[in-house]
């Protein structure tokens, strides 16, 4: 699964997620990837794309589930991102999530060994990541 | 440090020790691209829909990611691709899903939400309609990469092995391989 959020110059945040889904799948099983909610979505706030397990990301409704732990609790985008992917781990399943706010933060959530991960900043300062 | 930009390529069971230098270097350098690229298109006035668009196409165009060329391979030996898109402005979003020749299933996605009134379509019908706008199909010979092919061999030869498992269970033993699907 590959991700992006982004925050442009007018303020606008989007997400992004494409897959091919999971290896052996079968009976046209579908993951989270293309679930607006699960594993993709954005506001006036935040955007969310994960990678993981995705009957899990669905079941949780975990992209929604960022939005809305800063929404109405107020949380900081980091702890709500890290609430849900923790959420996702006591369940049982694994993955991860990135986020950024309206405001240029940014969380990089996952729970397995790596996640394949980057950002860039407004000047332009590239980071690339992929182990713990 | 304010971002505005950022990305993934998949989760799983990445460890240092079964990484190559050369194959870490590769996926470093394609995931640099993607960040400039979407980077470029912010720079250069366009939209959140518009980086995000162009960092993922990076992306699906890598055999490295499991998504577009590269993606994994179902039961029947198939790729078969789902993406998604949604603008935090508008809330408009957009998706398609189970499609075998969208090139880069992120466009077909974007075209879902600014040129239908729908969010969501799946297989042939998301097929026609990304056709119907331009949008780029090819061959599903296209996505076809021997790593992933490998792959589903090895699976399909462990269930085969796995005869204690009822037939209709065997799909629940790819649990133990899911790490391998990297997201």
């Amino acid at each position: 699964t590959v991700g992006c959020v982004a925050l442009d110059q007018q303020g606008g945040l989007a997400a992004g997620t494409s897959t091919g889904g999971m290896t052996n799948k079968k009976y046209g099983r579908v993951g989270d990837a293309p679930i607006i909610g699960a594993g993709n979505y954005a506001n006036d706030q935040v955007a969310i794309s994960c990678t993981g397990w995705g009957e899990y990301y669905i079941r949780t409704v975990a992209a929604y589930d960022v939005a809305a732990k800063v929404a109405y609790a107020n949380l900081p985008l980091a702890k709500a991102a890290q609430l849900v992917i923790d959420k996702i781990a006591a369940l049982g399943g694994d993955g991860g999530m990135i986020a950024l706010d309206k405001d240029g933060r940014v969380a990089m959530p996952f729970n397995t060994a790596g996640m394949y991960r980057g950002t860039i900043t407004a000047d332009g300062k590239v980071e690339v990541a992929i182990y713990k | 440090k304010r971002y505005v930009l950022a990305i993934h390529g998949g989760a799983g069971t990445i460890l240092k020790k079964n990484m190559s230098d050369s194959l870490e270097r590769a996926y470093v350098a394609e995931l640099t691209k993607s960040l400039r690229e979407g980077y470029r298109t912010l720079q250069s006035g366009g939209t959140s829909i518009d980086a995000v668009v162009a960092a993922i196409q990076i992306m699906e165009d890598s055999p490295l990611f499991n998504a577009g060329k590269g993606a994994v391979f179902n039961h029947k030996g198939e790729n078969e691709m789902d993406a998604s898109i949604m603008d935090g402005k508008t809330l408009a979003a957009g998706a398609v899903a189970g499609v075998h020749t969208i090139r880069n299933p992120i466009t077909a996605a974007k075209a879902v939400m600014e040129q239908s009134e729908h969010v969501m379509m799946v297989g042939e019908g998301a097929e026609e309609f990304a056709h119907s706008k331009g949008i780029v199909l090819v061959e599903p010979s296209y996505f076809w990469t021997k790593p992933r092919w490998d792959a589903l061999q090895k699976i399909l030869e462990r269930d085969k092995d796995a005869t204690a498992l009822d037939h209709d269970d065997k799909q629940s033993n790819t649990k133990k391989y899911i790490d391998e699907k990297f997201g």
